[in-house]
């Protein structure tokens, strides 16, 4: 152990381990995450080439060969708890995406949420053996946050009961969802909906695009990989251009909205149950970006007691960085900031899953307070933490640009969170939404309730600095 | 009045309540300029259009506010005193410098004062301080392994460089002594210049 960095354990002022308590849950907590990752870690099947020595491909190759271990693993263990499933991910892919991250992400949650119970027994046991392997696939190559521009159409045709999928345009192909490329068989595409000659809008349609035995493309569909990314190296994005492809009517996710086999249109309850997935993943992501600050924060702070250079007082021996005032002025903000933003991903976990019981009850109340709030924090703590794992890299001088350094990794797995699942400036503007609607609300009398309780005064002009 | 409100710049929940105000003035002040374009006949879409900065401001606001007060919310929660303090002063760190970097939305505000200010930039400094022989058992907290990091600089042991060399050991350049670049470009090269 080096010396430095000893000394500093031995100043802490409180405990360590009663703090670790508090960020994972609770003891247990802890004593079962410990476990999983011990599981991983002294595990031969996921030791790995170095991935900062290796070509793109060998990558891919080397991030399947573990996440198909991962799967048998799990099983093996029991391990069906989906914090769980993702502590042992994390443990099995430190830092970095995975080609199955889509499926088990989004995919599967999914069909979860928006599937009807025969769409289940369908889907979801050949989903969960992987014999069917999903992606989600949204974005277009020249429309991506703004989803009533998307272009790609699901027609309705009554007289085979099937839908016709079709990518019209260049600027329609499906492009970016991870695990398209290569990995997967089937995907969730968003689509506009044409029945009975009018459009009702984007609907999520399950499409096999390879077969499930040979993996070849099916008719009329193409698929690739999208090239080489700022980070993601592990990752297939892919595209898909859909020709004339049809699916069954019992293909399109029917658990709210529906088409009637004559083609008649049911319209769902809200018409924000479509992006349910999309809010899911918001609220997740403000859990990561707490992740990759605290990471970045561990790595420039414990770097910073060991690296020792210049002088504060002249003739005196080499001091550690983080003594000096501009080192800890860089930092700490950092690491507050990952305590922050930790607390608040427990919290948007917890009230996604609170709101999400209450939608299941059918109570539709909360949810546009969710997106608001899913949203903006999603961009807020995102954009935060981008620039803050720069920060973090800066202050490790030249030795943050290594890439043992693991900054730059981080970085670049990070960086894409402020454009993937709405672009960030779009998010801000859909807060903005809501909380313009709510002011107008409070403006006109009505009480608001929730986190935006706080504009009923502003609604009727009581926000003023108040004199001492 | 454009004279501050009463806010003790060490007393958390006081800040709270700035951060509140300071989204609810942005919040308010976006809806009334788009509420003044629109009287100018400009359509809703426009009116958003036009004021879209001043949207993203207060989203800013409102999403900074959320933070501050969970951040806050959740020290009460927190029984253990040495954690409790050591979090606090995180907080009252977070809260504080999240006012310095945005002064200009305070102090137009009035909800804060030049003198206020002066005093928030020295009560930072005090707080990094107070946080440095902390620093590392607050990061050790995060409880990463070596392995799930995957950093040389980040290691648990401090042992930084003597990894480091390690590490660049294995570079696939470091195969074979001589490139075989060599052979193929600069030594030719060498013999027609």
């Amino acid at each position: 152990m080096n010396p430095d960095i000893k000394r500093e354990r031995e100043n802490a002022t409180f405990n360590v381990e009663t703090l670790t308590n508090i960020l994972d849950g609770s003891p247990q907590k802890t004593k079962r995450r410990r476990e999983i990752e011990s599981l991983v870690l002294n595990d031969p099947d996921f030791w790995e080439d170095d991935p900062n020595f290796l070509s793109r491909s060998e990558r891919y190759d080397q991030a399947v060969r573990k996440s198909a271990q991962m799967i048998l693993k799990l099983r093996e263990y029991g391990i069906s708890d989906p914090d769980e499933i993702y502590c042992y991910k994390n443990c099995v892919h430190p830092n970095r995406a995975e080609p199955l991250d889509l499926h088990l992400g989004m995919f599967l949650p999914t069909l979860l949420n928006q599937a009807t119970s025969e769409q289940m027994d369908r889907f979801f046991m050949p989903a969960w053996n992987l014999e069917i392997i999903g992606t989600y696939a949204q974005t277009e190559m020249g429309h991506g946050t703004h989803l009533r521009g998307l272009e790609t159409t699901a027609t309705y045709d009554p007289s085979t009961q099937e839908f016709v999928l079709n990518s019209p345009t260049i600027s329609s192909i499906k492009w970016w969802p991870g695990g398209l490329g290569k990995t997967s068989n089937h995907a969730i595409v968003l689509a506009q909906l044409y029945t009975q000659g009018k459009c009702h809008g984007l609907h999520a349609f399950i499409v096999p695009i390879r077969d499930i035995k040979t993996h070849e493309p099916l008719p009329g569909i193409v698929v690739g990989d999208i090239g080489p990314k700022f980070g993601f190296n592990e990752i297939d994005n892919g595209f898909l251009k859909l020709e004339n492809v049809r699916i069954p009517r019992e293909n399109m996710l029917m658990k709210y909205a529906k088409v009637e086999p004559d083609g008649a249109y049911v319209k769902p309850p809200s018409s924000k149950l479509t992006y349910g997935t999309m809010v899911f993943i918001r609220s997740l992501i403000v859990g990561t970006s707490a992740k990759a600050v605290a990471k970045s924060s561990t790595i420039a702070i414990r770097y910073s007691t060991v690296r020792r250079q210049s002088e504060i007082r002249p003739g005196q021996p080499e001091p550690q960085i983080l003594d000096y005032q501009t080192q800890q002025y860089k930092l700490f903000p950092v690491l507050a900031m990952a305590y922050a933003f930790t607390f608040v991903g427990q919290y948007m976990t917890q009230t996604y899953q609170r709101i999400t019981g209450d939608i299941n009850e059918g109570d539709f109340s909360e949810l546009p307070e969710l997106h608001a709030l899913s949203a903006g924090l999603k961009a807020f703590t995102t954009w935060a933490a981008n620039s803050a794992i720069e920060v973090c890299r800066m202050s490790c001088g030249g030795h943050g640009y290594s890439r043992s350094s693991a900054l730059p990794d981080i970085y670049t797995e990070f960086t894409p969170s402020c454009t993937y699942e709405g672009e960030n400036t779009v998010m801000m503007l859909q807060t903005a939404r809501y909380l313009v609607k709510s002011y107008r609300l409070a403006k006109n009398g009505q009480q608001l309730s929730g986190i935006v309780s706080y504009l009923n005064d502003a609604g009727r002009g009581r926000v003023q600095p108040q004199t001492v | 009045s454009s004279r501050p409100i009463v806010v003790d710049v060490n007393d958390l929940s006081s800040l709270v309540e700035v951060y509140k105000l300071r989204a609810a003035i942005l919040v308010e002040l976006a809806a009334k300029n788009i509420q003044q374009d629109m009287q100018r006949r400009k359509s809703e879409e426009d009116a958003w259009n036009n004021n879209a900065i001043d949207l993203v401001k207060a989203s800013d606001a409102h999403c900074h506010y959320v933070v501050v007060k969970l951040f806050t919310d959740k020290l009460g929660e927190i029984g253990d005193t040495g954690v409790h303090s050591v979090l606090s002063t995180l907080a009252l760190l977070y809260t504080l410098h999240g006012i310095a970097l945005n002064s200009g939305d305070f102090l137009q505000a009035g909800l804060l004062s030049v003198p206020q200010m002066l005093q928030i930039s020295v009560r930072i400094k005090d707080l990094l301080s107070q946080l440095r022989p902390n620093a590392v058992a607050l990061v050790d907290a995060f409880n990463f392994t070596d392995r799930t990091l995957n950093s040389v600089l980040g290691r648990y042991d401090g042992n930084v460089y003597d990894n480091m060399y390690e590490w660049a050991r294995r570079s696939p350049l470091n195969s074979t002594e001589v490139h075989k670049s060599f052979h193929k470009y600069l030594k030719p090269l060498r013999a027609k210049l």
